[in-house]
């Protein structure tokens, strides 16, 4: 079950931080032409398929809801 | 801290620990208590001692601490992140930091268990890597489980035991057999219980559930407890009432009435007006065609009218004469789509009304 939030930001938002934080993820501040993917959508896929989740590469309610849940500090992946 | 677990480990099985400081949540005598009994998870299963020190520079250097507090990693106030630590390292390496926005407790489900949060953490200082089994105490997510019976899950000890090697000490009492998580692909696998919740359906096993949502094609795999901290685990079986909203979970005489992650009620097994004889069930199920649910004690069932609160004249009866072709013992059962579905070891028989359609195997239901 999902933990409520002490925090204002935006779920988009929340969920950057929280790939910046766990997945390794950069600020995006080139210019997109050409890139298929976000590397956004990479860092979702990453951490939908670690905690099991179905890999979207997209902010779903599901994912939302595990990014919420209290856990450890660590990523899950290499820096 | 860096994931490459096979070269991330201390030089030495001896190593020092300090508590630098404390959090107002608990005594000292509990911090000091918790913190001892999360390294001794470690110690157990391995070479490893760990040795206080009160002064001075530790291997393993613990404190509490909250936001931003030095490290490059700050805390983020209460919830999200509840701690973090540094894989094996001189300096920092080894360290052990917990977010003091949290409320940290000694023995309850309230707030974070701090033997809990603790040893997962000593488990990266040790230099372990998140696990993706959701049993395993280094997953990422935390989950409240029985810290009384705590016994470290098997996924855990292959892990810390392929850094540094077995306990060579022959313990006084031999450990409990390291728990192993459920394997939805176990062709062997017997299911203790399943029940509908609310249009999602829940299969029991140990003391985990998969959950299973009838528009994803994915079957997630829990704890018990991290949904309803006070059920045990191993139960005897579970049924939905939805006219009523309820769950009742069924373990021996006791009986839990659950609305979603709430416990509302503590029964007995005597409620359902089973005869005394009658010490537990071994699965259940509800009739939604008939308001009535269905009992099974080895290869008989019992019929209760949830209308009257009454048990059926005539029980018990044999499974086979409402359920031709159902010879086993029925070990789970549930209601779905109209059909209903009898598991007997790993088979599962699914009928329409009394007419036996297909015999399949829990595959059928979770992903594998």
């Amino acid at each position: 079950r999902s933990v409520p939030l002490s925090t204002d930001m935006s779920d988009e938002e929340f969920a950057k931080n929280y790939l910046k934080e766990l997945y390794a993820m950069q600020e995006d501040n080139t210019p997109s032409f050409g890139r298929k993917v976000s590397e956004m959508s990479l860092k979702l896929s990453e951490m939908q398929e670690f905690f099991g989740l179905k890999v979207t590469g997209t902010l779903d309610a599901e994912t939302l809801e595990m990014m919420k849940q209290p856990r450890c500090g660590v990523p899950d992946v290499a820096a | 801290y860096r994931a490459d677990s096979s070269s991330n480990k201390w030089p030495t099985n001896k190593l020092t620990y300090r508590i630098e400081n404390y959090t107002p949540d608990m005594s000292v005598a509990e911090v000091d208590d918790s913190i001892q009994r999360a390294l001794q998870v470690w110690a157990r299963v391995t070479p490893l001692k760990f040795t206080r020190i009160y002064s001075g520079i530790a291997d393993i250097m613990i404190s509490f601490a909250v936001g931003d507090h030095g490290d490059g990693s700050p805390f983020d106030g209460p919830n999200g992140f509840l701690a973090h630590a540094f894989g094996p390292a001189d300096g920092l390496g080894g360290d052990t930091h917990f977010d003091d926005d949290e409320t940290f407790t000694f023995k309850s489900s309230n707030g974070y268990n701090l033997f809990l949060v603790a040893a997962h953490e000593f488990g990266h200082a040790l230099g372990l890597d998140h696990s993706t089994d959701p049993g395993a105490l280094m997953n990422a997510r935390y989950t409240y489980r029985d810290v009384d019976s705590f016994v470290l899950p098997r996924d855990d000890v292959r892990k810390i035991q392929a850094l540094y090697g077995s306990n060579p000490e022959i313990p006084d009492k031999p450990e409990p057999t390291p728990p192993p998580t459920p394997n939805a692909c176990d062709p062997r696998l017997v299911l203790d219980a399943v029940t509908g919740l609310r249009g999602e359906t829940y299969f029991f096993k140990n003391k985990f559930f998969w959950r299973s949502h009838p528009q994803m094609p994915q079957t997630e795999q829990f704890l018990i407890k991290s949904f309803w901290p006070e059920l045990p685990g191993d139960i005897d079986a579970a049924l939905e009432d939805p006219s009523a909203d309820l769950v009742y979970i069924f373990k021996g005489q006791k009986v839990w009435a659950l609305n979603g992650y709430d416990v509302v009620n503590r029964k007995s097994l005597s409620s359902f007006r089973l005869p005394a004889t009658v010490k537990k069930i071994n699965a259940a199920v509800y009739d939604e065609s008939t308001g009535k649910m269905l009992f099974f004690v080895g290869k008989s069932y019992y019929s209760f009218d949830t209308n009257n609160k009454k048990m059926d004249k005539g029980y018990p009866k044999q499974v086979e004469e409402r359920f031709p072709g159902m010879t086993g013992k029925v070990t789970a059962a549930f209601q779905n789509n109209g059909f209903t579905y009898l598991f007997s070891g790993p088979r599962v028989f699914e009928f329409n009304e009394s007419t036996l359609m297909r015999v399949l195997g829990n595959k059928h239901f979770l992903q594998c």
